[in-house]
């Protein structure tokens, strides 16, 4: 199991926390600054930290990024785990150091109460046995791949004694982490497990217990690095292919249809003549020359209606040269 | 605006994350002093735009005219300092990142 130091021997980079034992008490303006809903402790203790470069420069843990990872309550087996998503960690970001804060009440009263009015064993000598050690609590690591529906791999537990009032603790998990991230597991569970009886439902506690993560984010040197984690808009309006992707990628949604020639294209102008304008000087040319095919008769002319039907008999019929009335062909051998 | 000087040298510049819609996820600093370089880079080069050696010859180079199109050397930040930042990430947890480069502290003719 992975012992934890006592919470005064967490390295300098956790520091900031001594002032947290009470989380009443929220430093300077950090909570008013992050907003009434965020009166959580992750958040005071964040801007305490971010408050502690921008004045003195003091890197955090010795890196250029802390990471804070909020819990998720659930209920299993009457039991309390809290979830981390540790997912938004970037790959560039080598971890120094993780710690886990946590608040713990002493024990409870009720408990307490049984303890002292219960009549006490004696020994032999009718003297009263001292007082049994209040219940020990363990606080068990767990770690799962995103989408597995077990309750994962067991990473650490530390045995826990119970304060003699409420503070918060903090105890180093970086060997736990380090090694769920190593095997891809990037959700954490943390249970309080105590030797009580009925600890009873957990209610959502105001004193919900967060991870930290200290790291180096070796990318941050690059260029463009504000612009990775920062410039969160995106310059190509929704819908539009990715800028990267191939016109015809399987990513764009649209349907590509190619326009299937159904018979010869339709145009104007006549079969086999130039279109260019006759040029002021250019000789005469006698019609036969024009066409060297012997033209076709010209058909009579058929009314609209047929003409319409004509036409697309003349399209299904796939013929190759288009018919064109009296007046074109009058206009066409003028020209 | 005006009265700046015209040679390469720092000028004050104060970025406010809500002007580039950056407020919405950025928690602290609102804004911060960014600054920025401008102004002339011309031969012959003061010592205080802090030329480096290639920047001297270009600009000799340009003012003999040896070489035609030759542009003068770039007024550019030199030395800059990091910047704090406390962001919600896309899981709207609280992050602290330090950048480097964000301001201007000196500029210089490159």
């Amino acid at each position: 199991s992975h012992r934890a130091p006592a919470w005064s021997a967490l390295p300098a980079a956790a520091d900031g926390l001594q002032g947290d034992r009470d989380p009443q008490r929220a430093p300077g303006d950090a909570a008013a600054t992050l907003g009434p809903g965020a009166q959580d402790m992750v958040a005071v203790h964040m801007h305490r930290l971010y408050e502690k470069y921008s004045r003195r420069g003091a890197r955090p843990g010795g890196g250029n990024t802390v990471r804070s990872f909020r819990a998720r309550l659930e209920v299993v087996d009457q039991k309390a785990v809290y979830f981390f998503n540790l997912t938004s960690m970037q790959d560039s970001e080598t971890i120094l150091m993780a710690t886990f804060h946590f608040y713990s009440e002493p024990p409870r009263w009720p408990r307490a109460l049984e303890v002292l009015c219960k009549p006490r064993a004696k020994n032999a000598s009718g003297r009263s046995l001292p007082l049994g050690p209040p219940a020990r609590q363990h606080l068990l690591f767990r770690s799962l791949s995103q989408n597995t529906a077990t309750q994962g791999l067991l990473r650490g537990a530390m045995a826990l004694s119970p304060p003699p009032r409420g503070l918060w603790q903090a105890k180093d998990i970086s060997p736990i982490v380090k090694a769920a991230r190593r095997d891809g597991e990037l959700l954490l569970s943390a249970q309080l497990d105590s030797e009580e009886r009925d600890p009873g439902v957990p209610r959502p506690s105001p004193y919900a217990p967060y991870i930290l993560v200290y790291a180096n984010d070796l990318a941050i040197s690059e260029p463009n690095s504000v612009a990775v984690t920062l410039q969160r808009y995106d310059p190509f309006p929704a819908g539009d292919p990715e800028p990267h992707a191939a016109p015809n990628s399987s990513a764009d949604p649209r349907v590509r249809r190619a326009a299937q020639a159904t018979g010869p294209l339709q145009d104007n102008e006549l079969p086999g003549l130039d279109e260019r304008p006759p040029r002021a000087h250019a000789q005469h040319f006698h019609k036969h020359q024009l066409w060297p095919s012997p033209f076709r008769a010209l058909k009579p002319r058929p009314g609209r209606k047929d003409r319409r039907k004509k036409g697309q008999e003349v399209f299904m019929a796939s013929s190759q040269v288009l018919d064109f009335d009296e007046k074109t062909m009058q206009k066409a051998r003028r020209k | 605006q005006w009265d700046e000087p015209r040679v390469c040298s720092r000028r004050y510049l104060k970025v406010d994350f809500a002007d580039i819609g950056w407020n919405e996820w950025i928690i602290s600093p609102k804004s911060f002093d960014a600054y920025y370089c401008a102004g002339a880079c011309e031969f012959p080069m003061p010592k205080i735009v802090r030329p480096s050696n290639h920047a001297t010859i270009q600009s000799i180079v340009r003012a003999v005219g040896i070489v035609p199109g030759i542009p003068e050397p770039c007024c550019v930040p030199d030395k800059m300092n990091s910047l704090g930042v406390l962001f919600l990430d896309e899981n709207r947890n609280v992050v602290l990142k330090v950048y480097p480069n964000m301001s201007v502290d000196t500029c210089a003719c490159r």
